[in-house]
């Protein structure tokens, strides 16, 4: 129907799988040590008609090189908070009860939790990163930590919170694939290419 | 039900079950 959104087609064409493997892809395969790659689906809002970005999928790869004991900058109290949505996320999809000392009650990291808080977000065009990657069909790279404070966007200055250094949108056919990393990865044009190959969905 | 939902449902369960990997293998 032409009344749905354009991302409808990749979710016909190209199902969750396939965009996992493609976002596993990404970053498996990478020189740099991403932590994280998230698809934001582009759609039209149904109430409003603006097009939105919203999650759309994302592969969780973790920092390469992080010590087995890492002393969070989580709280005892936020780390108990992160355990506990974890643990109910867990018997949400599971539908039972997690057994004790399950590896749900790990240390939640932080940017473990800054890729689940994720899924709950949204971008009108033009707002946060991701929306600003879109409405100017630009790539945006940012790197380094002081940037990512320095920025207008919230979602660069929480990214900063919770340890990243890089974030990077660029925008691909219906929607943005958005990287992220712990450690400083300066911009180079092999990435960008990587990702308009792997996500030009007309080919 | 919209495709969002059941994305991020699939996206959680992925991620939980690969957590769940990495600290059993750790």
């Amino acid at each position: 129907p032409t009344s749905s959104s354009a991302s409808t087609s990749i979710v016909n064409d190209f199902n969750q799988d396939t965009l996992q493997q493609r976002l596993q892809g990404l970053i498996d395969t990478a020189r740099e040590s991403w932590t994280y790659a998230i698809f934001w689906q582009s759609s039209i809002d149904d109430y409003s008609g603006h097009s939105v970005l919203g999650w759309g999928d994302g592969y969780y790869k973790g920092e390469v090189n992080k010590p087995k004991t890492t002393q969070s900058a989580a709280s005892l109290a936020e780390q108990q908070y992160r355990k506990r949505v974890l643990r109910e996320l867990n018997s949400m999809i599971s539908g039972t009860p997690a057994p004790e000392n399950d590896a749900v009650d790990e240390e939640v990291t932080d940017t473990e939790w800054f890729f689940l808080i994720s899924m709950t977000q949204s971008f009108a065009n033009g707002n946060g990163l991701p929306g600003q990657a879109a409405f100017n069909n630009q790539p945006v790279w940012l790197a380094g930590s002081d940037r990512l404070l320095a920025s207008h966007c919230e979602r660069a200055r929480q990214g900063q919170g919770f340890g990243l250094q890089t974030i990077v949108c660029i925008p691909s056919a219906d929607g943005v694939i958005e990287l992220g990393s712990t450690e400083l990865i300066l911009q180079n044009s092999d990435v960008m290419k990587k990702v308009r190959v792997s996500f030009d969905f007309n080919n | 039900q919209s495709a969002v939902p059941q994305a991020r449902k699939a996206s959680l369960a992925r991620f939980l079950e690969k957590r769940k990997e990495r600290v059993m293998s750790s």
